[in-house]
């Protein structure tokens, strides 16, 4: 366990905390993707299969139970809560992510480390999680203004990669035999996809204004 | 092996 790995892990927590803060605070989900929060709830279940066999460490399982739990907490609170579910931009979150669904699933049946049922679907979780954040990405450019804790919870996913990226590059130099091809470059992908946002991010921070995406 | 193929990360 590296500091770039716990950072990393800790900046997820945070967003997902700072997303069931809103939720919870605001009974409000509007600028929330639910799609996306159903595909990362699909990315969970899918890479902690084994949970129950691979006994790693007794960090590694209970933040993978915390992850499994707050996930689909929200999507719970989006779909089945009266009062949260009335604000969802039911309209704005057309993304079609079954199709990021399938292309994951083909993708992870063409390219995989092993051709077991449990690495395909570490991998099928590996590159949804990567094009998961579209639906809300997506979302965002549609409702123009960003309230801040949407852009936070967008602004933490994002770092919560980059560390994972640095992480990464220290594994590969401190550990002869370290390969994570997959994962690494999914979350290159991943992390470009953030990219711009942090651009506007940043922006808005620099001038204090709303956070303004181009239409 | 589980940590050289980064299995062990969350």
């Amino acid at each position: 366990m590296n500091i770039f790995r716990f950072a990393g892990d800790m900046t997820h927590l945070i967003s997902i905390l700072v997303l069931l803060l809103k939720i919870y605070a605001t009974k409000s989900c509007s600028g929330i993707s639910r799609k996306t929060q159903e595909l990362y709830a699909l990315v969970f279940l899918a890479r902690y299969v084994d949970i129950f066999t691979e006994f790693i460490s007794v960090y590694n399982t209970i933040m993978k139970i915390v992850f499994i739990a707050s996930t689909l907490a929200i999507v719970w609170c989006m779909r089945g809560h009266r009062v949260v579910r009335r604000s969802y931009d039911k309209e704005l979150d057309t993304f079609r992510h079954y199709f990021l669904i399938a292309a994951s699933l083909v993708l992870a049946l063409l390219v995989h480390e092993k051709f077991t049922f449990q690495e395909i679907l570490w991998a099928f979780s590996i590159y949804l999680e990567a094009v998961a954040i579209l639906p809300q990405l997506v979302l965002l450019q549609r409702s123009g203004n960003v309230d801040n804790l949407t852009g936070q919870y967008v602004f933490f996913l994002g770092a919560y990669r980059g560390l994972y990226i640095l992480n990464w590059i220290y594994r590969y130099f401190t550990e002869p035999h370290f390969s994570r091809w997959i994962a690494c470059v999914s979350g290159l992908v991943q992390t470009a996809l953030y990219a711009d946002f942090f651009y506007y991010y940043f922006l808005s921070w620099k001038n204090n204004a709303k956070l303004k995406l181009p239409a | 092996l589980l940590a050289l193929l980064g299995k062990d990360e969350l």
